[in-house]
């Protein structure tokens, strides 16, 4: 079950974009 | 304790669990997790999305952890 690159590209992005919020959260409860 | 209901951290673990680049899908968790409605199960995906502890991946049924790699 090979992704496109494109799909590979969009998790990337989604990682990310979940990471920021984490630290987001983490952030305004320390 | 991690803040996280029961349901919470059964729908974490095993997403966490998934090994596919693609994550695991909403159909496939309800398959494991036999007793918990979809509903239930969209509501732990949407809050462990908006905390940032997974994310979506090629569409809005997939879903990988952030922490699992």
């Amino acid at each position: 079950n090979q992704l496109t690159a494109e799909q590979q590209r969009k998790i990337e992005e989604n990682r990310r974009k979940a990471l920021e919020r984490r630290a987001e959260r983490l952030g305004q409860t320390v | 304790n991690n803040g996280l209901s029961a349901n919470q951290n059964q729908v974490l673990s095993l997403i966490r669990g998934c090994p596919d680049q693609q994550g695991i899908s909403i159909h496939d968790l309800k398959q494991r997790l036999g007793g918990m409605s979809v509903a239930v199960i969209k509501q732990a995906v949407e809050f462990l999305s908006n905390e940032g502890h997974i994310f979506s991946t090629i569409d809005e049924d997939h879903f990988k952890s952030t922490d699992n790699d």
